[in-house]
């Protein structure tokens, strides 16, 4: 513990959550599976639109910079519209969806939804 | 992140997890934070997927991601997902993607697809073991008997390594971060030892998901990438979701 500067004694009775280390709850919504993949994420889109283009456009923000002037972060969101058309059904399909609700664009949702295989390196 | 799978004395499984994400993607001065990891935080959902009026599965996800890092599908699994760094990574499974080689499955997909069609513990821990995948990943799984949770890693092609709860030997808990269990942590990020010292300080009889979150809430468990904390039990898919803060001081990773 000494020798490290930000580790703590075990915590005990933090639950039920509160205080600065809690920051809230989140909603909840239902994915009805019965409908076509293209609107099943209508309702989530719907009230979360904005705060999607946001972390997409802080991330295009951050490439941007580190590469100024460049256009990679356009010639990206290209390429993730033409790898879209080989996602597998229904995942494409709801990608669509998404983007299409959301106002995003195609290319954002799909960087987004394969940010894990990017960021494993 | 940090994922826990344990039983208690009675054999009650409990699965939870924190999600830390946003790493060098941009740091806030002004309010001593990784900008990403901020910004995710409004974007965190619990989900119910539903056929036939009937509940599925349950996530937490980002709005607009639709694999799944963290789930539970009630009265059979529950899942998460820890991220493996490897030179071996994900960016070279999209190269091979692009150039036709599609055998391999997008990380998320495959967790949406298990949770969204196997039925059974067995069954899921096949599928994580078995699909050739995009990315290396750690897979940790929990059952609904006794005995049943497991850290799975993987690299692309392969499992390299099934590690399983085993009560008989002493082994109630397993603690996976973003480490191979066999390789000692970077020197730097050091969350599994806390993690593992909180647990044994707990014991096994006052296991529950009260003192789980209290490991989770442990700096440097939680740390300034935490974007939320899940506790799950298999029984009835119970899922509850918070999300977290680490005020200074506190690690920035």
């Amino acid at each position: 513990l000494a020798g490290d500067p930000f580790r703590e004694d075990c915590r005990n009775k933090t639950y039920p959550p509160s205080g600065p280390t809690y920051k809230g709850t989140v909603p909840t919504y239902i994915i009805n599976l019965d409908l076509p993949p293209y609107k099943r994420w209508a309702n989530v889109m719907n009230d979360k639109k904005t705060e999607l283009k946001k972390v997409m456009q802080n991330i295009k923000n951050l490439v941007n910079k580190f590469f100024p002037g460049s256009k990679i972060a356009d010639l990206v969101e290209v390429k993730m519209v033409h790898l879209l058309s080989s996602l597998p059904h229904p995942f494409r399909e709801e990608i669509e969806g998404i983007a299409n609700t959301s106002g995003a664009s195609l290319g954002d949702v799909v960087l987004f939804n394969i940010f894990y295989e990017i960021f494993t390196v | 992140c940090t994922s826990i799978v344990a039983e208690d004395k009675t054999g009650k499984l409990y699965h939870a997890r924190n999600l830390d994400f946003g790493l060098f993607l941009g740091w806030d001065i002004k309010n001593s934070s990784w900008t990403i990891t901020q910004l995710l935080k409004p974007l965190v959902v619990a989900l119910a997927f539903q056929r036939n009026n009937k509940t599925i599965f349950k996530s937490t996800n980002f709005a607009g991601y639709i694999g799944m890092l963290s789930g539970v599908r009630p009265g059979a699994f529950t899942l998460t997902m820890n991220e493996r760094f490897s030179i071996d990574g994900g960016y070279l499974g999209i190269l091979e993607w692009i150039l036709g080689r599609r055998d391999g499955m997008w990380m998320g997909f495959l967790t949406r697809a298990v949770l969204e069609n196997s039925t059974s513990y067995e069954e899921a821990k096949e599928k994580l073991a078995k699909t050739r995948l995009l990315a290396p990943a750690y897979f940790i799984l929990g059952g609904n008997k006794p005995g049943q949770g497991c850290v799975i890693t993987r690299s692309r092609a392969a499992t390299l390594d099934i590690w399983d709860l085993d009560i008989k030997q002493g082994t109630w808990f397993l603690v996976e971060t973003n480490y191979d269990r066999w390789k000692p942590p970077l020197f730097l990020d050091n969350r599994r030892d806390p993690a593992k010292q909180c647990l044994n300080q707990i014991k096994q009889e006052n296991l529950s998901l009260a003192t789980i979150y209290d490991v989770l809430s442990t700096k440097p468990v939680l740390n300034k990438l935490t974007v939320y904390t899940t506790l799950m039990a298999v029984d009835g898919g119970h899922t509850e979701t918070y999300l977290r803060e680490c005020p200074e001081p506190c690690c920035p990773w």
